[in-house]
């Protein structure tokens, strides 16, 4: 599960 | 998890989110609120809690475009003077 989580891209941020 | 009622008291929501379905960080997370804005002036939004929901509104499963285009119409709309968010301090989300 680790290295799966690892993988996943890290996510632009918004300003709302 | 926690029920917060944001009033929409500045012409600002105010806050930054990063995550989103397929991300580190699979629900949206509070990375920023700005002051003067809404999220601010409200004062129970803080930095690190997790959104689980808007108006009752699930963002499990939405990527981060999607979820960020739902609090911001939920801010938008004049249908309601608030927005409803659904936060918790924990990571929950996997």
């Amino acid at each position: 599960v680790r290295e799966k989580r690892l993988t996943l891209p890290p996510s632009e941020i918004t300003m709302l | 998890s926690t029920l917060v009622r944001v009033p929409k008291s500045a012409s600002t929501l105010g806050i930054a989110i990063e995550g989103g379905a397929n991300t580190r960080q699979p629900l949206p997370r509070i990375v920023t609120i700005q002051r003067g804005g809404s999220a601010h002036n409200c004062g129970q939004l803080k930095v690190g809690q997790i959104i689980l929901e808007v108006n009752g509104v699930s963002l499990r499963g939405r990527e981060h475009r999607d979820a960020a285009r739902l609090i911001a119409e939920a801010f938008k709309t004049k249908e309601r003077d608030h927005v409803d968010f659904l936060v918790t301090e924990f990571n929950v989300a996997l």
